[in-house]
């Protein structure tokens, strides 16, 4: 596409066409978006993030799409909310302030060796692609590589499962320049991590069945926040602790943020429950990406207004 | 590009804890290649399994041996990616 008008949000796309947008979107509104490359992956693509700014030294929101590469819709999502933002930004009071206070940061696609993968020679594919020694199996689930329980139950030390680990608290370069940025910014307030498909909302722990000291407020968060979300087209949410809502899980992403003291840190499970799994048609890409915006949108402002 | 020809994904909804943990047993034979969409979690909470074609008999006839309720989620998860990927053509068609 010549312009991001024009792009079309109601398809998939490739790895290669997802950073012509990103890159096309920086050119067209330089005052508000760049892009950040914060890392490399096993393969040596690009960890393209962008930055919505409008000032400097601000405390930050992160949203991250596609580190599982099979979740495509997810990706897709990643895509429209970027556009959603520089739409909004100057027409949209609420977002106007929030860009006026915070920045945002988007990774939409946080596991480009997986998604190419997904693309070119498995569909079903949802790990990394890195190499492991000793194993003729490929690939490290990304969201088990943060050194939040590591290596706890939850977690399989199995390279051929879905669930492998890895070799070590973040091996895996997508998840270490995520950790390498979060604690160099050293400011990002709110964390979300995007999945798909189970339409569920939730917060840490995943690794313990212990309460976070924020438990209820977090709860209390969630349960506005797929208020909102459901308010659009009735898709039915549930929410609560990973622990509790699906079962334990170690070395999640937003187990490790919140305890690097982010502490907005939330994970959604996109729709869609009971029909497509993760070969949702594209034909839904925009419903889900507005209804989750709206959750989005409640958890941003919350962080906005409600600094620590 | 992997084929995913006559691989269904049922969706398995435990009615016990016991018909959990049955469920869960199937995760630990790696022989079957199960792909665990949704992984088991309570009593009446949905599991998806991905089921390639060799084992679908093997894991239909122990979940029905076992009294565990199931449906076919995806009946062919091939021919829906197949649709996945004629409107991804479609649509880049149209736009060029």
């Amino acid at each position: 596409a010549r312009s991001t008008n024009s792009f079309n949000y109601a398809i998939y796309h490739t790895f290669d066409e997802i950073n012509s947008f990103i890159d096309t979107l920086v050119a067209e509104n330089p005052n508000l978006v760049s892009k950040i490359v914060i890392g490399k992956s096993t393969e040596g693509r690009p960890l393209n993030v962008l930055k919505f700014s409008t000032g400097s030294n601000r405390p930050a929101f992160w949203i991250d799409t596609g580190i599982h590469s099979r979740e495509w819709v997810t990706q897709a999502s990643g895509v429209w909310f970027a556009k959603k933002i520089v739409q909004d930004y100057g027409t949209d009071p609420s977002l106007t302030a929030t860009l006026n206070k915070l920045d945002i940061y988007l990774e939409i696609v946080t596991n480009p060796d997986g998604y190419v993968f997904s693309h070119t020679s498995n569909r079903m594919w949802r790990k990394t692609r890195s190499a492991n020694p000793g194993s003729t199996c490929v690939g490290t689930d990304p969201n088990r590589n943060w050194d939040a329980g590591f290596g706890g139950p939850g977690s399989s030390s199995n390279p051929c499962t879905e669930t492998y680990r890895g070799r070590a608290a973040h091996s895996e370069p997508e998840v270490k320049a995520i950790v390498d940025f979060v604690k160099g910014h050293g400011n990002i307030k709110g964390f979300v991590s995007i999945h798909s498909y189970s339409q569920m909302l939730l917060f840490p722990y995943g690794y313990t069945s212990a309460l976070t000291p924020d438990h209820q407020e977090l709860n209390n968060l969630a349960r506005v926040a797929v208020n909102a979300l459901t308010s659009l087209y009735g898709t039915v949410y549930e929410y609560g602790s990973i622990i509790t809502t699906i079962y334990q899980a170690s070395g999640g992403t937003v187990d490790w943020t919140y305890n690097q003291g982010i502490k907005y840190s939330y994970t959604f499970e996109l729709r869609d429950t009971g029909r497509y799994g993760f070969a949702l048609p594209a034909s839904q890409i925009i419903p889900t990406a507005q209804e989750t915006w709206l959750a989005l949108t409640k958890l941003i402002e919350y962080t906005r207004d409600n600094p620590y | 590009m992997e084929n995913f020809g006559g691989q269904q994904v049922l969706r398995i909804l435990p009615e016990n804890e016991e018909q959990v943990t049955l469920v869960r047993d199937l995760e630990n034979l790696e022989h079957l290649q199960l792909d665990f969409w949704q992984s088991p979690r309570a009593a009446e909470k949905p599991i998806d399994i991905r089921v390639p074609f060799p084992s679908l008999q093997a894991v239909k006839v122990y979940l029905e041996s076992n009294n565990i309720p199931y449906s076919i989620m995806i009946k062919d998860l091939q021919n829906l990616l197949d649709e996945e990927q004629s409107s991804m053509k479609a649509a880049r068609a149209m736009d060029n």
